[in-house]
């Protein structure tokens, strides 16, 4: 935004569009610029440094306490949830998940409850190969719950440290699909009562206001418990993550860079910020 | 919503004066509000708002609506005239097979667009033809045949490295052969991945097809301009599609993509059967946009 500029109308619209056009949404929009107001009142002049400081500032405070990692102290399997509408990229996340805990020494088990889509399964299943892990699939299957069943069953009798569940793609304000999501939670409570222990919403970086919504309705079926947001590796920002942190309060926990199965990172405010202004 | 705020807005005016720089301010600020949370672009919000202020200003009241009709009403029109006309063709004239090229971002959709397209062009007495294009997502090639299966429409494929070789081979296979149409599904890639991108030109040099579709997601937000611009940049676009508007998002995202490539919106994906394949009418879009 320049070296040391006055705060004046021209410069605050040109940092409203620089918010905006990283889909940070109305409400984190408004509360920025309120916050380089009062900043300018106490000191004139505002350069970029000072506006990222700002924002660091801001982010830092509200993600504070996030949790980021997933549960898996624990003397049975960890039951993750993978969820999100059509497209986001949770088939992948899925590879890539499971290669960064594998690497870590844990014992993954991936299960294919996309009984739906043309060739999710398969496709899901050269990931399973790519990460070296087993994965519990049947390709007759006609309905999800029975495979989460079947495969949690499993988890349990090869002693899985990490159990990721991949599920098809479906729009939120489709009811029978949500429907569908709901009943997958009750049968993973029913062989593990306190499972599912993280639920994670896969978020394309490049979608707009909608994620918020998105987020919010998903939470009505399954407590979200943690975000990934895709796709950053373009240009999109990925700014309803914070709008959905403000509102929602639930934290970022990974990124996805890339179409590789190295391409996720553990996120951080500071991230992001750099990004923003990257 | 819009509607009530802008009746609410010019509730005092009926029957009196002009539409002034006062009263249409606050009017427009509630648009520009309503435009960015339907996810227009910044910028192309900022235009239309100009757009519509130079319309109404100037305007006399008229005493058989509501001033606040009035502007609704051209609001609403300047929104229908920017999204463009509705049923615009696809090109299928020419040398046979007449060839489409399906481009675009990861995950858009493309895939499943492609295989309804193909269902819809065989409907209508075409012979079509889908080239599994894409060789670097697991499994697409499956997928792609999987679709062709259900749609009963033939899927190219070949185990090759070269995907412009793989084009160059559907194209002669085709014109061997009665198929008419040739539809390439080509692979998700990011507008900034250079390499990808001088794949899609290479294909568009050689082949030079008649129709390239950018399928857009339409929930997609901001990031719309950056990548229908250099998708139009790189290949001059002949049509946009909008995909999962089955979905409630607005679909601002249309009017952006428009608006930065001037290319018509030619198809609204709204379902993921291959029923689910409409013809684009901005009218009901505008209605969706302004909420
Ligand atoms: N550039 C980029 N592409 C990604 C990323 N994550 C996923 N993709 C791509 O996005 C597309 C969709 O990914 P999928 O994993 O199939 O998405 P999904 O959510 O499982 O999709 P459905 O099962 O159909 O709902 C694929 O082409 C992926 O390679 C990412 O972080 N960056
Ligand atoms: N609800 C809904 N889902 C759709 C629509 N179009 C596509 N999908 C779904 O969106 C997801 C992605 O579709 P694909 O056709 O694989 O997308 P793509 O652009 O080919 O993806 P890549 O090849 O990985 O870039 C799948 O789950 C589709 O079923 C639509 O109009 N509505
Ligand atoms: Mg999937
Ligand atoms: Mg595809």
């Amino acid at each position: 935004f320049g070296l040391g500029m006055k705060i004046d109308s021209g410069l605050l619209e040109r940092i409203e569009a620089f918010l905006y056009e990283s889909d940070l949404g109305t409400a984190v929009t408004e509360l920025i610029l309120d916050e380089i107001e009062k900043e300018s009142r106490k000191k004139l002049l505002l350069n970029e440094a000072d506006i990222r400081e700002l924002m660091l500032r801001l982010f830092g405070e509200m993600f504070k306490d996030d949790e980021l990692s997933i549960p898996l102290e624990q003397n049975q399997p960890c039951v993750v949830l993978v969820v999100g509408v059509n497209g986001a990229g949770k088939t992948t996340t899925i590879g890539k998940l499971a290669s960064h805990y594998s690497a870590s020494g844990k014992k993954v088990l991936i299960i294919a409850a996309d009984t739906y889509r043309a060739a999710a399964i398969e496709q899901l299943d050269i990931w399973a190969q790519r990460a070296g892990v087993e994965i519990i699939k049947n390709l007759e299957a006609k309905n999800p719950s029975g495979i989460v069943y079947d495969g949690i069953q499993a988890g349990i009798s090869r002693n899985a440290d990490l159990i990721l569940i991949d599920t098809a793609g479906r729009l939120h304000n489709k009811a029978h699909l949500m429907q569908e999501l709901d009943k997958i939670r009750r049968v993973i409570a029913k062989v593990i009562p306190d499972a599912p222990h993280e639920t994670l919403l896969v978020l394309d970086g490049s979608i707009g206001q909608n994620s918020l919504v998105q987020a919010r309705e998903f939470s009505k079926v399954t407590p979200v418990s943690g975000l990934i947001v895709t796709k950053l590796d373009g240009t999109a920002k990925g700014g309803s993550m914070i709008a959905i942190r403000k509102e929602l309060h639930i934290p970022v926990k990974f990124i996805g860079l890339g179409e590789k199965l190295g391409d996720l990172l553990p996120f951080s405010p500071a991230m992001f910020v750099n990004a923003l202004f990257g | 919503q819009l509607r009530d705020n802008l009746q609410t807005i010019f509730k005092n005016l009926r029957g009196q004066g002009k539409i002034t720089e006062q009263n249409i301010a606050l009017a427009l600020r509630d648009v520009r509000r309503t435009l960015l949370e339907a996810d227009v672009n910044y910028g192309v919000a900022r235009s239309f708002i100009d757009a519509v202020k130079e319309k109404a200003l100037g305007e006399k009241v008229l005493l058989s609506i509501t001033p606040g009709q009035q502007v609704i009403k051209i609001i609403h029109d300047e929104m229908v005239r920017l999204l463009g006309d509705t049923q615009v063709p696809l090109k299928l004239d020419g040398l046979p097979p007449a060839m489409i090229m399906v481009v675009g971002l990861q995950g858009s959709g493309k895939t499943t667009f492609a295989a309804k397209l193909a269902k819809q062009l065989k409907a209508s007495g075409k012979r079509p033809m889908l080239v599994a294009a894409d060789i670097y997502r697991p499994a697409a090639i499956e997928q792609l045949q999987i679709l062709g299966e259900h749609s009963s429409v033939p899927v190219y494929r070949e185990q090759n490295r070269d995907v412009l070789r793989i084009c160059r081979n559907a194209l002669a296979q085709a014109r061997n052969s009665d198929v008419n149409v040739l539809i390439f599904d080509t692979a998700g890639r990011l507008h900034v991945d250079d390499a990808m991108m001088e794949e899609l030109s290479a294909i568009h040099r050689e082949l030079k097809p008649r129709e390239v579709l950018f399928v857009a997601d339409g929930m997609i937000g901001q990031d719309a301009v950056n990548a229908a611009k250099a998708f139009n940049a790189r290949l001059d676009v002949t049509g946009i599609v909008l995909t999962k508007m089955d979905g409630d998002a607005r679909g601002g995202a249309a009017l952006s993509i428009r608006s930065v490539t001037g290319k018509p919106i030619k198809y609204i994906s709204a379902g993921e059967s291959t029923e689910d394949l409409e013809a684009f009418h901005p009218e009901r879009f505008a209605n969706r946009i302004l909420g």
